[in-house]
């Protein structure tokens, strides 16, 4: 489904340059439950970013579904149309960030129905299926706060609605329950482990042991590499 | 040291009233060492807020050391004067925010040192002392990035080192460690309990158990109200 193939991306400042991801190789089928965990600043974020199609390497290949999405070599850049790469992020990936990222000044029904408004559904059904979103986080009754209205872990839950609102396939989540206690913490992760038996694909940066256990597969990140990739043999 | 009677905060929207905050009695004795957990959305960093000074509450008195705050009740309103409040939220206090709220246009080495503007410290002193606090979180070479050019975790412990850096007495946190991978959240916390062998005080909002056994008394927060208050056995 994904490959990256010697990925690098590198960050000159001044006299200093960050790797941030030092040669990374990485393959994703589909239907595959991820968990990627790390050292802070280690790479994690930065590798999503490129997985979700939101930030290009410094070097490498990015494939998706066997098409090309980048190619970045010494002989020049080879880059998937603006369109084609649109329709992956809007339709096929659903991105929880790790700083949410919500506008500031819209309500949390507009801001989880924006993916819809990309994807050109029609206005009844994104109703809907917004409201829907914002049950399974439990959400319901903070629909028309805006983000500085809702407590962290409120924000954070519409940033996880918004992922899933438009039945994304793919899910790549940064760190989604880092500002839930572990009741609603567990009512995510039941989320996420449904979404999984429904045959989509999840990958989730997490830095707690217990949520990572949900995967069935380990990575481990650590100064922009990948140090282990293991099944993991409780599931 | 600190003394909230019957606080309350309430959110009027439309037709729905939020009571944030519904009826809470709380001290807080210096060198103290306090734990605040409860679900997403029960009160928490309203709670914060309003012992930082940063919040007024809808009714109730506020005392910080034996002098009124704030007392907001039938009869009228009577609050601290400008210049003394700030003197309490510069130079007493020391708050790490739930979501940061770094300067986006400015490096880490300058959000940590704004405290030390605002209290007038000479500026060759500022320098040092930002220095410093910056290597107590391990952010010595990441002193010239600005937020977006930070991870997530990195974000959050410039937050933790501008809280620290005009050695205040008492020292809010508001789930520091929710972006931390564990070897990480434990440097932090070492922080914190040498900050309390100092004398310091600490109030420490988190939705992590093993955290909050950091702190010699845990406080938990349910719909706006306190539900338990005990000293930790442990400790
Ligand atoms: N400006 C506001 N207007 C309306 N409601 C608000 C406002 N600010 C906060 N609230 C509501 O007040 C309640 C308490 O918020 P608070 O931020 O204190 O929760 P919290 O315990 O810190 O939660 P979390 O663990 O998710 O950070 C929440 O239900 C939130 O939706
Ligand atoms: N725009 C940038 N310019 C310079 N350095 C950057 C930039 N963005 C990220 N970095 C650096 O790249 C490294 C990797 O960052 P990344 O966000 O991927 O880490 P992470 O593993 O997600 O960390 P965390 O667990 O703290 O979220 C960090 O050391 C960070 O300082
Ligand atoms: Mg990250
Ligand atoms: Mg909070």
């Amino acid at each position: 489904l994904i490959h990256l193939e010697k990925i690098t991306k590198t960050y000159v400042m001044g006299s200093d340059t960050i790797h941030a991801l030092d040669g990374v190789d990485f393959q994703i089928q589909k239907n595959e439950y991820i968990s990627i965990m790390g050292p802070s600043g280690s790479g994690k974020s930065t590798l999503m970013n490129i997985i979700g199609c939101l930030d290009t390497p410094t070097s490498g290949t990015y494939r998706f579904e066997d098409e090309i999405v980048c190619d970045v070599g010494d002989t020049g850049t080879v880059k998937m149309n603006g369109n084609d790469l649109a329709r992956i992020r809007n339709r096929k990936i659903g991105f929880v960030f790790q700083t949410f990222n919500l506008l500031p000044r819209v309500t949390a029904f507009k801001n989880v129905g924006l993916p819809l408004v990309y994807a050109n559904i029609p206005r009844a059904q994104q109703v809907q299926m917004t409201q829907l979103a914002l049950e399974k986080v439990g959400l319901a009754d903070r629909a028309h706060h805006k983000p500085s209205e809702l407590s962290g872990g409120q924000r954070q839950r519409v940033a996880i609605a918004r992922a899933l609102v438009n039945n994304p396939s793919i899910i790549l989540a940064d760190e989604p329950t880092g500002n839930l206690d572990s009741e609603t913490s567990n009512e995510i992760m039941a989320l996420f482990d449904d979404l999984h038996r429904q045959d989509n694909t999840i990958i989730l940066v997490t830095h707690e042991p217990d949520i990572a256990l949900h995967a069935h597969r380990s990575v481990h990140i650590l100064d922009g590499r990948i140090e282990s990739d293991e099944i993991n043999p409780n599931v």
